[in-house]
């Protein structure tokens, strides 16, 4: 199955 | 000193309907650069980044940069009570506790202002790199809607998948399976009704349709709406909002296990 990725996991804080 | 008058204001009221659903609360920052937003949703599976330019409003003033933290369906709410094409005045004072929206009829003879509660977000600011898109869709946004809200009833998921033959938007689900095929298409009467496909290499990524359908309340704002996809990236879903700036959703891709 497929697992819902979070935006986090691509952008960092800044 | 803040103070922002924007002479299309009905842009303003679908600007929010277009946030309100996906966010709670966030901060509008205001800068020489003009009045911008970024916020996730609160699962963090959706970013939305606003800018409408400076140079879009009639009058824009901004002393210096401030940071209004706002419920944005109080906000909605607000902005509702502007009619369509009424100005829409935003004011603000530096150390201020509240906003006030004032509303001026186009002929001048109905002015209401409107002063909101400021509230204190913390909000963590994210760095959107530039990215080379595998693939870049633009596409009628009511299409976009349509195939969104189709497929939704079917499954929960969209796989939109980019080859040479055109842009996939498949679902699957219970009762079974859905595959729209749009195709490069410029032989249009009208610009906004054309499906320009530009792509550098296959792509195929699958998300959530849930936020796919709440993107599609920006339609109002755009005629075209653009998908830029790359593997292991989340897709922008872009908008503009008049000549003045866009509204982009960015969304995370599920992923394999």
């Amino acid at each position: 199955g497929s697992k819902q990725s979070t935006i986090t996991r691509f952008f960092s804080k800044v | 000193m803040l103070e922002l008058r924007l002479v299309q204001g009905g842009l303003l009221k679908k600007v929010l309907d277009s946030l309100k659903d996906l966010v709670n609360d966030a901060n509008f920052d205001c800068s020489a650069t003009g009045f911008s937003l970024q916020a996730m949703d609160s699962s963090h599976v959706a970013l939305v980044a606003l800018l409408l330019r400076s140079e879009g409003f009639e009058h824009y003033r901004c002393d210096r940069n401030l940071s209004l933290g706002m419920n944005l369906s109080n906000m909605a709410k607000m902005l509702k009570c502007a009619g369509n094409d009424d100005i829409v005045t935003i004011k603000a004072d530096d150390a201020a506790d509240s906003v006030t929206f004032m509303f001026e009829s186009p002929n001048q003879d109905k002015i209401a202002d409107f002063d909101m509660k400021l509230m204190d977000i913390d909000s963590e600011h994210l760095g959107i790199p530039e990215a080379e898109f595998q693939a870049i869709v633009r596409m009628p946004s009511a299409e976009f809607a349509r195939i969104c809200k189709d497929l939704s009833t079917i499954g929960d998921t969209v796989v939109i998948s980019v080859t040479k033959e055109g842009v996939k938007f498949s679902t699957r689900g219970d009762i079974g399976t859905a595959n729209i095929v749009c195709r490069h298409n410029t032989s249009v009467d009208k610009p906004e009704e054309a499906t320009i496909i530009e792509m550098e290499e296959t792509v195929s990524l699958t998300f959530a349709l849930r936020y796919m359908n709440s993107f599609t309340k920006a339609t109002p704002l755009a005629n075209q709406v653009t998908i830029s996809l790359s593997s292991d990236l989340p897709v922008v879903v872009e908008y503009k909002v008049a000549e003045m700036g866009h509204i982009r959703f960015y969304l995370a891709p599920k992923i394999e296990e």
